[in-house]
């Protein structure tokens, strides 16, 4: 479903060059709950990224489904993000002007559903986060790991078959962060895709594959553990 | 050596009050390390920004050695900041415009310790947490967990008698994590005062002291066990 052949991404600075991924070769079939684990600085969220189109590679190509990421221009790569993937970034990018309510209901502006129906996914969500007291907040209203529950509603409003979070319960307390762990495993036994970054070994445990990266590298599991 | 007594921190959001704080009594001895643990939104980082001066108390008192924090204005709660404290922000805070080394040099512009000493010292921070190949890089050229880090060499390069620590291994593996831990606790037995908040329970470990936070309020191990 998602395959991705000889990807490298290579950052100038200055004399040197940064091999933030250096020839990653990757299957993720559909359906699958895919947990991407590496040390701080390894690759993570440079490959995230350019799973869900929000950068080119330096070279290599991404498939996902029938779609080349390659091939598509911006105006395609936005159609793109907007009705395959959800994204959870790991510090959350939510608009600072907009509250909780407008944040999570801006990726829903595009889609056919009714007005009604968007806004109860939307309720029900907040509600299973625990934050549904908290829809007139603005991010800076709001504590760390509150934004970061907000940012992971508006990922899952739209209903995305493609879910990619980065490291969706980093600011969340052990019980908080269980909940979020459960929910992504529910939408996966609904049939979604959903590729998780994160720190937590807990996440394991719902995993139907597990990846490590070291120096922008996929290795096995007995390198990583030896690392 | 901190003396908190009834600290209360009311927002008002339109028609309804949120108590982030909602009279909290406590004591921090001097050269203790503390760790403090409670649900997202429980009010850890206002406690911490209370303390560090960064923000007044709705009511309530704190007092930080001979220094009464309430009836200090501003000039002199920057000085307090910049004399005493070391402040590992949950988001970093880090200056975009600037690299590693300017956002790290920035506490030192005050400090009458040599050029040299003060460089030295930078370094020698960069290196225990690996960072030291970041020196030119800014903020939106590393990894989450990157700039964590250097969150954190900012907020020890002036080796502040006082740290304060909000969520500082949120972004980082396990090992990194570990590493961070070690120098704080390093920095406690050299006779420093620390206070760290954290969602991770390896930090108990290190810690002189545990408290606990439920709804703006300190409660007992066994009523937190319960929630
Ligand atoms: N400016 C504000 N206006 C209104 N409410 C606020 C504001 N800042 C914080 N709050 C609220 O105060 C409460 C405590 O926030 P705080 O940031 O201290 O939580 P926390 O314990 O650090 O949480 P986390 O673990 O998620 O970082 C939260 O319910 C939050 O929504
Ligand atoms: N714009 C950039 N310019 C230069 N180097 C960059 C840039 N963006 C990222 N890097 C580097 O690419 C490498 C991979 O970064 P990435 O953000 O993917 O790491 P990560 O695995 O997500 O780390 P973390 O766990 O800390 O979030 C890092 O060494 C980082 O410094
Ligand atoms: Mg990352
Ligand atoms: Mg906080």
């Amino acid at each position: 479903y998602i395959r991705i052949r000889g990807l490298r991404k290579v950052y100038q600075m200055g004399h040197t060059k940064v091999h933030a991924l250096d020839g990653v070769d990757l299957d993720i079939p559909r359906g699958s709950f895919t947990v991407l684990m590496g040390p701080s600085g390894s690759g993570k969220s440079t490959l995230l990224y350019l799973l869900g189109g929000l950068d080119r590679p330096t070279s290599g190509k991404i498939q996902v489904g029938e779609q080349d990421l390659n091939s598509m221009d911006e105006n395609a790569l936005a159609v793109y993000r907007r009705r395959t993937l959800g994204f959870i970034f790991q510090q959350f990018n939510l608009v600072s002007s907009m509250n909780t309510l407008e944040n999570i209901s801006f990726p829903m502006r595009f889609n056919g559903s009714s007005s009604k129906a968007r806004h109860q996914r939307a309720a029900r969500l907040l509600e299973q986060l625990g934050m549904e007291k908290y829809t007139r907040h603005r991010p800076t209203e709001m504590s760390g790991g509150q934004q970061q529950r907000v940012a992971i509603a508006r990922a899952l409003v739209n209903d995305p078959p493609v879910i990619l979070a980065d490291e969706p319960t980093g600011n969340l307390d052990t019980a908080t962060g269980f909940t979020v762990m459960q929910m992504l495993s529910d939408l996966h036994k609904e049939g979604r895709t959903v590729v998780v970054v994160t720190h937590d070994p807990r996440m394991a445990r719902f995993a139907t594959r597990m990846i490590y990266i070291l120096d922008g590298r996929l290795v096995s599991k007995e390198d990583y553990d030896q690392a």
